[in-house]
């Protein structure tokens, strides 16, 4: 695991983060799910909430979808090459590529490989993203989330030790950690916090 | 667009989706240092973008395999336990062209994803209050 220069993370006093989606997107519920899941996934291991709210300018975090030049000085490329990218904190811009073919699985489950190798699973790239907006940078361990890269048609989006390791030593454990986590995590939880509390396993 | 599952994706786009923009880098596979090789240029900018060249070199990067672009080689290769030749075999340009978060490895001009775990070992014994630290030499 490694970490953004200076090693930025969200302040003590800022640890109940909100997030909203640009309203120009016009997402449908069970693409935002996808996102709820996502950060469940890391809520589970650090004491930091994320609850959705819908006035996307005063989110803390604010996740859109654009296609080429978005303004930011890192234009998307189409299908396929960037798929995504997201900044560190306090930042909380999370920007993904509109044109790519998103996988929005629904059934949720673990790591596994899709059928068809044109599609990018939108959950993996989440939660891969959302290692970014707290503060966590690339990794070289091939089958962490934090890995820059993903072969298409491939869902990856639990948590390894590399993961939690890099992230509990930037915010600590989540008090309610006990080393397993749930999987699947809830999907219809308004407020994403981690204390689902079901076992599962790293 | 968004699919609930692979199969919903219809087939125009399953095949433009494999037009993958960076998918001409495989042209380049057995260049190395010392070649001039056209459209070797975007592999620099590509390189450049992800951290493996300086942001404050300028962007007009010619089709000479230099230097700077030998070391890019090698340290991406390194990034990705590929084996270190600074040479663009097919497997290095395999991992290059996949499809990838678009923040870059190294910033500042310091590669920390290889190495990046840090030398301090924390132990908590609680979720809240002090934490034993200690420190492997």
């Amino acid at each position: 695991y490694s970490f953004f220069p200076g090693e930025p993370r969200w302040p003590e006093r800022n640890r109940d983060l909100t997030y909203a989606f640009d309203p120009r997107n016009s997402l449908t519920e069970e693409v935002k799910s996808v996102f709820s899941r996502a950060f469940v996934r890391w809520a589970e291991v650090i004491p930091v909430t994320f609850t959705r709210v819908e006035v996307f300018s005063i989110s803390d975090i604010r996740i859109g979808f654009y296609s080429g030049d978005h303004g930011d000085g890192e234009p998307f490329d189409g299908v396929m090459g960037t798929l995504a990218h997201a900044f560190s904190p306090p930042n909380g811009h999370f920007h993904l590529d509109g044109d790519e073919n998103w996988i929005v699985s629904g059934d949720v489950g673990g790591d596994r490989l899709l059928s068809v190798t044109a599609a990018v699973d939108l959950e993996s790239v989440a939660v891969h993203e959302i290692g970014h907006l707290l503060g966590l940078g690339h990794s070289s361990v091939q089958d962490s989330i934090m890995y820059p890269t993903i072969t298409t048609g491939r869902r990856k989006v639990d948590l390894t030790s590399d993961d939690v390791e890099g992230v509990q030593y930037l915010y600590g454990p989540n008090p309610n950690f006990n080393g397993s986590r749930s999987t699947p995590p809830p999907s219809t939880q308004q407020r994403d916090t981690g204390d689902s509390g079901a076992a599962g396993g790293i | 667009g968004f699919y609930p599952n692979s199969s919903a994706i219809p087939p125009d786009l399953r095949r433009n989706a494999t037009e993958n923009v960076w998918n001409s880098f495989m042209n380049f596979t057995g260049c190395h240092a010392g070649m001039k090789v056209n459209g070797l240029y975007k592999l620099k900018q590509y390189f450049q973008h992800f951290g493996y060249i300086r942001q404050t070199l300028p962007k007009n990067f010619t089709d000479d395999f230099d230097d700077i672009l030998k070391n890019a080689v090698e340290t991406y290769q390194r990034n990705f336990h590929l084996n270190i030749t600074g040479e663009l075999d097919e497997l290095t340009l395999k991992h290059v062209v996949m499809p990838r978060c678009g923040v870059p490895d190294i910033v500042n001009g310091t590669s920390t994803m290889h190495n990046g775990r840090r030398r301090t070992y924390e132990v908590s014994f609680s979720g809240k209050g002090p934490r034993f630290h200690a420190v492997k030499r």
